[in-house]
């Protein structure tokens, strides 16, 4: 009787083919096998499940697993495709994948504008705008009397609320971004492109040769 | 100090909860 070990690698629950996963998104198969050696890191930081949960996305960001923070809440609710609490690799792809500088620049406005929506009721509000600066001058030193608050709230408004219903829709949303690049600056990580090189423990790993 | 934008959206933009390159920090 002997004994054998497999070495076959044990995949953490939502794993996704490299290839399916390259072939949807902006990222390439090494690409992907790279952020598999980063998502396998995250998802193990605080429990070991191969999920990631908000918590460690949290101290991913902040090196704190208790900081509440609302965009965080937001990035992982957006990240969290099934709405089951958790990001699985497969989502966490996906997801990163709009950050791509690659990625379609209408993606990342789309992304932003749901990421702003923050009742998820098709527009920005007026009241979640506030909220969002409320929350910005909450985790920052940055201290904005109630009337700059206002004012900031109303200049914006007036620019970017072209029908002047009071609420910012998708196509405002769109044309405002396209007058204003800088606002979705964040929605790209040039870092993405050189994933490899941060991780070139994935070649150790990778099951797909080079030539895919 | 920079100046406080006049931009909600941009003074938003810059919270460090939706500076993704942190999660690349090793």
């Amino acid at each position: 009787m002997g004994c054998f070990s497999s070495k076959k690698t044990k995949y953490t629950p939502g794993y996704e083919e490299p290839t399916v996963l390259a072939s949807e998104t902006s990222f390439s198969v090494s690409e992907v096998e790279a952020l598999y050696e980063l998502f396998k890191k995250l998802s193990r930081s605080i429990i070991d499940d191969g999920l990631i949960h908000k918590e460690e996305f949290q101290f991913a960001l902040f090196r704190n697993r208790n900081k509440k923070n609302l965009f965080v809440d937001r990035i992982f609710d957006l990240f969290d495709i099934k709405r089951n609490g958790v990001v699985d690799f497969g989502e966490f792809v996906r997801s990163l994948s709009i950050f791509h500088p690659d990625a379609p620049v209408s993606e990342k406005i789309a992304f932003a504008f749901k990421l702003y929506d923050l009742r998820q009721t098709g527009f920005i509000e007026r009241d979640e705008l506030k909220e969002m600066v409320v929350a910005l001058l909450h985790e920052s030193d940055l201290i904005l009397s109630e009337d700059y608050v206002e004012t900031i709230v109303d200049k914006t408004y007036t620019d970017a609320d072209t029908k002047g219903d009071g609420r910012i829709d998708q196509e405002e949303w769109k044309e405002f971004v396209l007058k204003n690049p800088s606002l979705i600056k964040n929605m790209t990580l040039p870092y993405l492109k050189d994933i490899t090189l941060a991780f070139p423990s994935f070649v150790l790993n990778s099951e797909v040769p080079d030539s895919e | 100090a920079a100046p406080v934008p006049m931009n909600a959206f941009e003074l938003i933009s810059k919270s460090q909860g939706l500076n993704l390159s942190s999660l690349f920090e090793k």
